[in-house]
C-alpha cells in the first residue's frame, strides 16, 4: 500500500509547476 | 508587474500553475474537505505525461493507483463528480489493462469544470483569499 501511495504521490509532485 | 496573487483571479489554470497559488487553493479545499478533487487533476496530469518514460507495467500500477483511491468509492467526492459513464469507462480500462496516456482526460475535464463553476470562485471570495491578498 505504501508503494502504491508513494507512485500516487511522485505522480502528483511530476504534474506541479516548478518554483519560479 | 502583476502580483501573482492577483493572476491567481484571472483562471483557473493560472491558479494552477503556481506554486504558492496551489497551496493557498489546496488549504482551502482541504477545509472544504475536497483536496481529493485538486489531488486528483494533477494525478491525471502526471499520469498523461508519464507515458514517454515509463514502462507499462508502471503506468498500469499507476492506473490501478489513481482508480482505488478516487474512482471506486462512490461515496469519495471526485467519485461522486464524475459520470457513470466517465467511471465505467475507466474501470473497463483498468480491468482490460488497456492502459491509455489519455483514459483519465474525460473525468479530469469533469472535475475541472466542477472546480471552475464551483471551489474555484468560493476560494477567490474565501477568507483564506482575502487575507492572502
Amino acid at each position: 500500500i505504501d508503494s502504491e501511495d508513494d507512485l500516487l504521490q511522485e505522480c502528483i509532485s511530476s504534474a506541479m509547476p516548478k518554483k519560479k | 508587474p502583476t502580483p501573482p496573487y492577483l493572476k491567481w483571479a484571472e483562471s483557473l489554470h493560472s491558479l494552477l500553475d503556481d506554486q504558492d497559488g496551489i497551496h493557498l487553493f489546496r488549504t482551502f479545499l482541504k477545509q472544504e474537505e475536497c483536496a481529493d478533487m485538486l489531488d486528483f487533476w494533477f494525478a491525471c496530469s502526471g499520469f498523461r505525461k508519464q507515458e514517454a518514460n515509463d514502462g507499462n507495467e508502471k503506468m498500469l500500477k499507476l492506473a490501478k493507483a489513481i482508480y482505488k483511491k478516487y474512482i471506486l468509492d462512490n461515496n469519495g467526492i471526485v467519485s461522486r463528480q464524475i459520470k457513470p459513464a466517465t467511471k465505467s469507462f475507466i474501470k473497463d480500462c483498468v480491468m482490460k489493462l488497456h492502459i491509455d496516456p489519455a483514459m483519465f482526460d474525460q473525468a479530469q475535464t469533469e472535475i475541472q469544470t466542477m472546480m471552475e463553476e464551483n471551489t474555484y470562485p468560493l476560494f477567490l471570495k474565501s477568507d483564506i483569499y482575502l487575507e492572502y491578498t
